[in-house]
C-alpha cells in the first residue's frame, strides 16, 4: 500500500 | 494605506471557494506587485499558491507591505454577502487589525460594507524551487474534476500515468477498478476544449483523489487546467485567474512503503 508523502520533504522552509 | 478595488468581484469569490476548504488560516500578502498567498493544509500533504497582480485591479494601492492574517471561515461568509455582479473593494490601514470589505451593485444603487477582525499569523513559508516538469498536460478544468470525481468512488488513491500518446487516470478499490485516457487534441475548436500534452519523459506518480477533489473547487475560475509532473515529485496543478493571475495547487505523491 502506497503511503503519503509529506510535501515538507520536497520544499525547505525558507 | 491598502486598497484593492476589483470591478469582476465574483473572482474574488470563486478564489475563495477555492481556498477555503483547503487551508483555514491564512496570510494575505500584500505588497505594491499585488496579493498573494501561500498556504499548506493542516497535514502538510497539499500547498496553494495565490497570485493576483496588482495590474488586473481597477485600482490598486499598497504603500507598505501587509500582511493580513485571514480566518478563511470568516472570509468566506462575508464574500458570500456579494452579488455576483458586485464590484469589490478591500482596504486596510497599514497598523489596523481589521480589514473593510466594500461590495457596490452595478449600478451603485446598493452599497455594503463589512468589516472583519484579522489575526496574528505565524506563517510558515516554503521555498517552491523553480523546476521543469517531464510532463505537462492542459485539458479543460471540467474534465479534470469529472474524472476526480468519478474515479474518487472506485478507490482513495489515484495512478497518473503520461506518456506521448495521452494521459491515464486509474483507480482500483474493493469493489473493482476504473481508468480514463484523455488523448492530445488540437483540433478542438475552442482552445478551453484542448488536451495537450508536452513530455520529455513518461512519468507515472499516485496520489490521493480527496486532495485532487479539493482543488477542483477552482474548476470555475478557469476553462482549462494544467497538470505539472515530474517522477518523485510534487504535482502542480494551475488554473489561472483570467490574466491576473493563477491558483497552483501542490500535492505530494504517495509513496511505496
Amino acid at each position: 500500500v502506497p503511503k503519503q508523502n509529506d510535501l515538507l520533504n520536497y520544499f525547505q522552509v525558507s | 494605506m491598502f486598497e484593492a478595488r476589483l470591478v469582476q468581484g465574483s473572482l474574488l469569490k470563486k478564489v475563495q471557494e477555492a481556498l477555503k476548504d483547503i487551508v483555514q488560516e491564512a496570510s494575505w500578502d500584500c505588497t505594491s506587485s499585488g496579493l498573494s498567498l501561500q498556504a499548506m493544509d493542516g497535514s502538510h500533504v497539499s500547498l496553494v499558491q495565490l497570485t493576483l497582480r496588482a495590474d488586473g485591479f481597477e485600482k490598486y494601492r499598497c504603500d507598505r507591505n501587509l500582511a493580513m492574517g485571514i480566518n478563511m471561515g470568516s472570509m468566506s461568509k462575508i464574500l458570500k454577502c456579494a452579488g455576483n455582479d458586485d464590484v469589490i473593494t478591500l482596504k486596510a490601514e497599514d497598523t489596523s487589525d481589521r480589514l473593510e470589505l466594500m461590495f457596490e451593485s452595478p449600478k451603485g444603487e446598493k452599497i455594503s460594507n463589512y468589516e472583519m477582525k484579522l489575526m496574528d499569523l505565524d506563517c510558515e513559508q516554503l521555498g517552491i524551487p523553480d523546476q521543469e516538469y517531464s510532463c505537462s498536460i492542459k485539458m479543460p478544468s471540467h474534465e479534470f474534476a469529472r474524472i476526480c470525481r468519478d474515479l474518487s468512488q472506485i478507490g482513495e488513491c489515484v495512478v497518473i500515468t503520461c506518456t506521448k500518446d495521452g494521459v491515464q487516470f486509474s483507480a482500483k478499490g474493493d469493489m473493482g477498478s476504473g481508468t480514463v485516457k484523455m488523448s492530445q487534441n488540437l483540433g478542438a475548436e475552442k482552445e478551453d476544449d484542448q488536451v495537450t500534452i508536452e513530455m520529455t519523459e513518461p512519468v507515472q506518480l499516485t496520489f490521493a483523489i480527496k486532495y485532487l477533489n479539493m482543488f477542483t473547487k477552482a474548476t470555475s475560475l478557469s476553462g482549462s487546467v494544467c497538470l505539472s509532473m515530474s517522477n518523485d515529485v510534487p504535482l502542480v496543478v494551475e488554473y489561472k485567474v483570467e490574466d491576473m493571475g493563477h491558483i497552483k495547487y501542490f500535492l505530494a505523491p504517495k509513496i511505496e512503503d
